[in-house]
């Protein structure tokens, strides 16, 4: 969601 | 992905795989902070809280098995593995976690995105990640000799950091509205705990004498 940060790293 | 993303992860699982050379291999941990390494273990448990339930790529659900396996196996022979543990120098380890991990813990409660329990394990792991090397730099000052592959270890771990900051230079440049300012401040923080060790890092293998740093 838009107010999570996204998480597409490690 | 980008180039300095890859090349990041890759230097970050080779300072992984050093470590373990030397701890499997020669069965020494002699130079290694096993504070520094039970932080690294809770960064990777409380970062991949979600590792089950969001699903990103093959490439991250694998590196994160590989992080979470590879840590707790370190944390498991630098205490439980008889010959490991002899060599390690739990004198001088002497830094504590609660000045650690509690700042941590607290600045993740009140500077987070979401205020849920994942999302702030996950912002705790980013903060924990920035400082989690402390003891084990600590540790090296004291070390009189730090032998080859120590050094090494910790020059990869902040190689690796430099690359991911270089990753987020490039990803701002291409990729439209990234900004991630908490990723990004930490990481800076992080990076920046490693200047002076790469300045006799670097001095040392210069003039080709064993490296040493100033008490």
């Amino acid at each position: 969601t838009a107010d999570e940060e996204a998480k597409d790293e490690l | 992905m980008n180039v300095f993303r890859l090349a990041g992860d890759m230097t970050h699982l080779s300072s992984i795989l050093v470590l373990l050379l030397k701890i499997h291999t020669i069965k020494s941990c002699a130079g290694i902070s096993l504070k520094t390494q039970e932080l690294y273990a809770l960064v990777f448990i409380t970062r991949y809280l979600d590792i089950f339930d969001r699903f990103t790529s093959i490439y991250n659900f694998l590196m994160k098995l590989i992080f979470l396996g590879s840590s707790l196996s370190i944390v498991w022979y630098m205490r439980r593995h008889k010959a490991v543990h002899r060599s390690y120098d739990k004198d001088q380890d002497t830094f504590r976690y609660q000045f650690i991990v509690l700042p941590c813990l607290l600045l993740a409660l009140v500077i987070n995105h979401k205020l849920t329990f994942k999302e702030v394990m996950w912002t705790f792991s980013l903060y924990l990640e920035a400082v989690a090397i402390l003891p084990q730099l600590v540790l090296l000052q004291r070390t009189r000799n730090i032998d080859n592959l120590t050094g090494q270890y910790v020059f990869l771990l902040g190689a690796y950091r430099a690359l991911y900051l270089l990753n987020w230079v490039y990803r701002y440049f291409t990729e439209p509205g990234f900004v991630r300012w908490i990723t990004w401040i930490a990481g800076l923080v992080q990076t920046l705990l490693y200047a002076d060790f790469f300045y006799y890092y670097i001095l040392s293998w210069k003039n080709n004498v064993k490296l040493e740093l100033p008490a």
